[in-house]
């Protein structure tokens, strides 16, 4: 555990905060994407699969559970917690996340498997595990795409869903400094080039659309971007 | 295995 991976974590921890604060003292969801959260619990529970199988250290795993249950926790609020739920935006969450980000991502995530021949050998529970990891790294990487789009058509984003945004971005960006110091001083640290193209990919996302909103925040205009 | 040497990540 290094400085950065530690910080990345806790800033990721904080974006979550931020937002299930939002959900809960507004009341509100206008402008939140459910997608994006149906995503990214899709992303842990595929993820964090080897919570019941390898034990790495109490850190690890309630971080784990914790991603797991705050997430689900957003998404039951924004689907079923009234009143939450009926300031839902469905009609402008329209992103197809199935085919445009679940879709792609499997098959990614399975042609990698195979060419990688990482799991050969292996058992096919082990075997089905990896893929599930893979795939949760592709789909991390794009999981905020339904919330960005919907952001689009929003004249104004909230300050809460700008920290929410630089938070997230500042976890992925913080741990490609964990990458490049493990690097360095971790003796046998593998490269996982799947991880850190995601991961750049990831960042890049989130840097594009934070340097939109501090463009239109310097400037003390409404936000858009450009389309 | 990826998931051993990526282990200890979130």
């Amino acid at each position: 555990m290094n400085v950065f991976r530690l910080c990345g974590d806790m800033s990721h921890v904080f974006s979550i905060v931020v937002l299930l604060l939002r959900l809960r003292v507004a009341k509100n969801a206008s402008g939140i994407s459910l997608r994006t959260h149906e995503l990214f619990l899709l992303v842990f529970l595929t993820r964090y699969t080897d919570l019941f199988t390898t034990y790495y250290s109490l850190y690890n795993s309630c971080m784990k559970i914790a991603y797991i249950l705050s997430t689900a926790s957003i998404v039951y609020m924004i689907r079923l917690s009234d009143p939450i739920c009926t300031t839902y935006d469905k009609a402008q969450d329209t992103f197809r996340h199935w085919a445009f980000a679940v879709g792609p991502c499997a098959v990614l995530a399975t042609l990698t498997h195979f060419i990688s021949g990482e799991g050969s050998g292996y058992s096919l529970f082990v075997n089905i595990q990896e893929l599930l990891w893979t795939f949760s790294i592709y789909l991390e990487s794009i999981a905020i795409l339904p919330q960005l789009i919907l952001l689009q058509r929003y004249r104004e984003v909230e300050n809460l869903t700008g920290n929410y945004i630089f938070f997230m971005g500042s976890y992925r960006a913080l741990y490609i400094l964990n990458w490049i110091y493990r690097t360095y001083y971790e003796p046998g640290y593998r490269h996982h080039y799947v991880a850190y193209f995601c991961g750049v990919l990831q960042t890049l996302l989130y840097a594009d659309f934070f340097y939109y909103y501090m463009q239109s925040k310097r400037r003390g205009g409404r936000f858009s971007l450009p389309t | 295995l990826v998931m051993d040497e990526v282990k200890d990540e979130l």
